[in-house]
């Protein structure tokens, strides 16, 4: 089971913008 | 013309969508002790794509909760106190809705046009990248 820092950070992660 | 540091000062939304002007302006916030309220933004934006029926959304809730409104984070000292108040409301509750980071959102992102964006724009970090 993920912890909620890493939840938390995968989050994030899912909403930055990709490289081109 | 349509270069991405052209792109960089037409809005903060410009720059927040580019992976290169995202990373420099974090970096920047870094140095001004204020990347917590960038994560923050970031994770409304995640938190709002969730599925509401995975039980991970709650789980992820309580963690932004926890992280960046329940302390006395940077994000914590810019919201308003009724927008707190909303979201720890919600939280307790197991109230859970895609919309319920918006208003915080909406208030960091303000603050965020208002202040940091236009440092960022004439700060050392940008000037020696441009």
């Amino acid at each position: 089971i993920d912890s909620e820092d890493d939840l938390l950070q995968e989050c994030i992660s899912s909403a930055m913008p990709k490289k081109k | 013309p349509d270069s991405p540091l052209s792109r960089w000062t037409k809005s903060l939304h410009s720059l927040l969508g580019d992976q290169d002007g995202a990373v420099l302006f974090r970096t920047f916030l870094e140095r001004e002790k204020s990347a917590d309220a960038l994560d923050f933004w970031f994770a409304c934006n995640g938190f709002r794509q969730m599925d509401l029926k995975d039980t991970k959304t709650q789980r992820v809730a309580k963690a932004i909760y926890k992280r960046y409104i329940e302390n006395n984070s940077v994000v914590a000292k810019q919201l308003k106190p009724p927008t707190k108040t909303f979201i720890r409301d919600n939280i307790k509750r197991q109230h859970i809705d895609s919309a319920m980071f918006d208003q915080a959102q909406t208030e960091i992102q303000t603050d965020m046009e208002e202040n940091a964006y236009q440092m960022f724009l004439t700060s050392d970090i940008y000037l020696e990248y441009v």
